[in-house]
């Protein structure tokens, strides 16, 4: 599902340039579950970005589905993103005026989906993460573990094939925690592709496969065989 | 330092009332070390806002270094933030515009610092939180860890007697987290007062009280003698 070849991303700043990505390869099959981990600035947030045709690498290919995504359109690449990911952001990303059953409902919204329809499955997500009694309420309501918790319903409401999470229990407790992963290993079980940022050994736990960064450079792959 | 007598915080939203805390009560000696932990959603956040005079309770008193500050005005109550407290938010609170450098000189220059020893201290703790290589950039050129070690380095150079830090390593891979927390360490023994908001049980376990809540409510209050 997502071949990786050879990515760099390098910025320019004032002071010279900076490798987030180095020369990174690996390939995910699909439905994997992978776990990104690495000291802080070591590239992982830059590698989600490209998984999710947010951003383009400066050298290398990235192939989602078979298709090299680095010559898109941006219309395009909003398409791809629309139809193929689920992307839970690590600083959340949610819109500051609409409600959190509105923010979940905006991919469906961006799918075409009917408006009965929409509010029937974002509400039904929002229940799924423990927020049946904050629908109504704006992010400056919450929490920051429920901010969380909506940029994760959001993500996973348009039912995409291919789930990217970045850091999505930072902000939450090891109960609520276990109740997010046991959400990411039944979508996992029902066919999904799930590749998440995480900087916990207990929640890598989770997945089957470890792909460890370190200053831009892919540095160890782990596969825990028969999970 | 911090007296803490029956706060409770409503808030009031379209269906209903909300209890952010119920009739919390503590206290905290100068010198402390306590960790809050909590489900998502308990108040944890709630508290920081009442102990960093950011938010006033809707009954109950709050003292802090002997002062009721529920009745100051809205200039006395920046006033005593600025020279008591060195606050790390749980979503950070960077200027986007400003560079890391200018960020942390923020508090320096609410306090009437010379500009060279603003630029000499920010630059110095930017430093310590092991960003010296990022003190020209800007939040949106930075990792989530290196935005949350500039709202760190932020909270600690005024050099404030009370440092309340809202999950400060929710964003931090292990190896950054022992740093940090070795450098609250080191703050807490030249005599500072500290209280910070963590999920983890590794790093509360840095500190020499835990107070757990649910609900609103202080539920426990547990001290680990002679560490
Ligand atoms: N402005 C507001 N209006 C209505 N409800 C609010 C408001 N701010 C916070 N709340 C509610 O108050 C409760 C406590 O929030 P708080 O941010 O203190 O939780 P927390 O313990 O810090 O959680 P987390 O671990 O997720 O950060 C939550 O249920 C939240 O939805
Ligand atoms: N727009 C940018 N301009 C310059 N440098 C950047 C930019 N965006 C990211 N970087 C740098 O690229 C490196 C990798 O960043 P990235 O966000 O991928 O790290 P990360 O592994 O996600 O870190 P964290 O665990 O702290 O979230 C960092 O050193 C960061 O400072
Ligand atoms: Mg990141
Ligand atoms: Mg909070």
């Amino acid at each position: 599902l997502l071949e990786v070849r050879g990515v760099t991303k390098i910025y320019r700043t004032g002071d010279g340039e900076l490798r987030a990505l180095d020369h990174v390869s690996f390939t995910v099959l699909r439905g994997e579950f992978v776990a990104i981990m690495g000291h802080s600035g070591s590239g992982k947030s830059t590698m989600m970005n490209v998984l999710g045709c947010l951003d383009s690498p400066t050298d290398g290919t990235y192939r989602l589905d078979g298709r090299d995504v680095g010559h898109l359109s941006r219309d395009e690449l909003a398409r791809v993103r629309n139809e193929k990911i689920g992307f839970v952001f690590q600083g959340f990303h949610l819109l500051p005026r609409a409600t959190a059953l509105e923010n979940v409902e905006l991919p469906l919204l961006y799918a075409g989906v009917s408006s009965r329809l929409r509010g029937t499955r974002a509400s039904a997500m929002l229940d799924r993460v423990g927020l049946e009694h904050r629908k109504g309420h704006r992010p400056n309501q919450m929490s920051g573990g429920q901010q969380q918790r909506v940029a994760i319903a959001r993500a996973l409401v348009a039912d995409a094939p291919l789930i990217l999470a970045d850091e999505p229990t930072g902000n939450l407790d090891s109960h609520t925690s276990d109740e997010i992963m046991e959400l990411f290993a039944a979508l996992h079980r029902e066919g999904k592709t799930v590749v998440l940022v995480t900087h916990e050994a207990d929640i890598a736990a989770w997945a089957r496969r470890v792909l460890r960064f370190a200053d831009g450079r892919l540095v160890e792959d782990l596969s825990t065989p028969g999970r």
